[in-house]
């Protein structure tokens, strides 16, 4: 069997190659990294969670998820570059020992496994879930339109033939109802962290409605910190702000549920624009990808350490 | 598998709000069946729409007529497909 070693973390790969090193992923860190599975996709694949933890029970916990939007590759290939970071690190870096000695965190790196495959196998563009609407022939739902905050509002559509297709109803999509579960079930989740891409942006609540959220100034100066961070590496440079303000109002998305359900560090992180490749980023890009996503996600999840609540 | 040749991509800035608005009636448009990868945020905020080969002339008559700055991001979209399918073989060959 390869080793996680053997794996090449600046390529692209199918789904069926990244479930088989998450199970490398887990041999090589017995006691620090397990495989959870939180549900099934419409298509009966196994939605996998990454639980890197030091012990303890139902302890404060941080979930980042990648690649809601299938399309969005460097989304999925910095999930696990980062996922390998984390299990690395410990032990090593201070800060990533200090955050594990005291809390959990979970990654699904696959969060719309059937919408991923399709990319793989039909249509490379594909960006949303690949379950039927009824009375349409089109397919699939928008798994960051579909949750229970300001659902169906603007930023949304109701037409199943959409990109923005915000579903029947609030958590319609089993993709975005097994993490729903998830985060509900385990009621000590401190933070969540919704990876796409690309437009180079660090954003927060809300997106539904352009009233400043109660934590606007902290979650902005953390955000600051965090792009400066980041673009200290390779000097990318990030925007920030809330979704309203940032870019438009977007109703449904991961974080604005998140954080109604008081989730008080939810944030979406949108990757990088080289201005010439849009979804179709080279793979030569991943790993200076997911290199300068590092501290910003550090930043944040060290954040959260020093702040409970 | 779905083939897009001779799709490009374009990176258009919209100078007003009446522009930005203006862009969001192509994606009503659905015979052009144009797909926005970045949606028009407003002004000052590029936004970038595939467009079917068959859909540019079009599309970029569209945004000629009302003066739109824009740019080619990519060429040809199925180009930069294969690059990304080789660069995967390659990889699954190392």
């Amino acid at each position: 069997k390869r080793s996680s070693r053997a794996f090449d973390f600046g390529s692209y790969h199918t789904l069926d190659e990244i479930y088989s090193w998450m199970d490398t992923l887990v041999e090589d860190h017995p006691g620090l990294v397990s495989k959870i599975q939180i549900g099934q996709s419409y298509e009966g694949r196994d939605l996998l969670v990454l639980k890197f933890s030091t012990g303890g029970s139902a302890r404060p916990a941080i979930w980042v998820d990648t690649g809601i939007h299938s399309r969005e590759w460097i989304s999925q290939a910095t999930g696990v570059w980062t996922a390998n970071k984390i299990a690395e690190e410990y032990g090593r870096d201070p800060s990533v020992t200090a955050l594990l000695d005291n809390m959990d965190v979970f990654l699904e790196i696959i969060a719309n496994p059937d919408g991923f495959v399709f990319t793989h196998s039909s249509d490379r563009l594909w960006r949303k879930t690949r379950s039927p609407n009824t009375g349409s022939h089109c397919l699939g739902v928008d798994p960051n339109r579909n949750w229970d905050a300001g659902f169906g509002g603007a930023g949304s559509s109701g037409d199943p033939c959409s990109d923005i297709y915000h579903g029947p109803f609030p958590h319609s999509e089993r993709e975005v109802k097994a993490i729903v579960d998830f985060i509900r079930g385990h009621g000590n989740v401190k933070s969540v962290i919704s990876i796409h891409s690309y437009s180079q942006m660090l954003l927060f609540p809300y997106g539904y409605t352009s009233v400043p959220s109660p934590d606007y100034q902290e979650m902005n100066e953390l955000a600051k910190k965090a792009v400066s961070d980041l673009a200290a590496v390779y000097g990318t440079k990030y925007t920030f702000g809330s979704i309203a303000d940032t870019i438009y109002t977007a109703a449904g998305t991961t974080v604005d549920w998140a954080y109604d359900q008081g989730v008080k560090y939810s944030f979406t992180l949108e990757l990088r624009d080289t201005g010439r490749h849009g979804f179709l980023l080279p793979s030569s890009q991943i790993l200076p990808t997911a290199t300068e996503t590092w501290p910003a996600l550090l930043d944040i999840m060290v954040h959260v350490l020093e702040h409970p609540y | 598998q779905r083939q897009f040749q001779g799709d490009q991509v374009l990176r258009i800035m919209a100078r007003d709000e009446e522009q930005a608005a203006l862009l969001k009636m192509l994606e009503e448009q659905e015979e052009l069946q144009v797909d926005f990868w970045r949606h028009p945020f407003g002004p000052g905020h590029p936004a970038d729409l595939r467009v079917p080969f068959p859909s540019l002339g079009a599309v970029k008559g569209f945004l000629e007529s009302h003066s739109f700055p824009y740019t080619v991001m990519i060429e040809d979209v199925q180009e930069l497909l294969d690059e990304e399918k080789e660069a995967m073989a390659r990889s699954r060959r190392v």
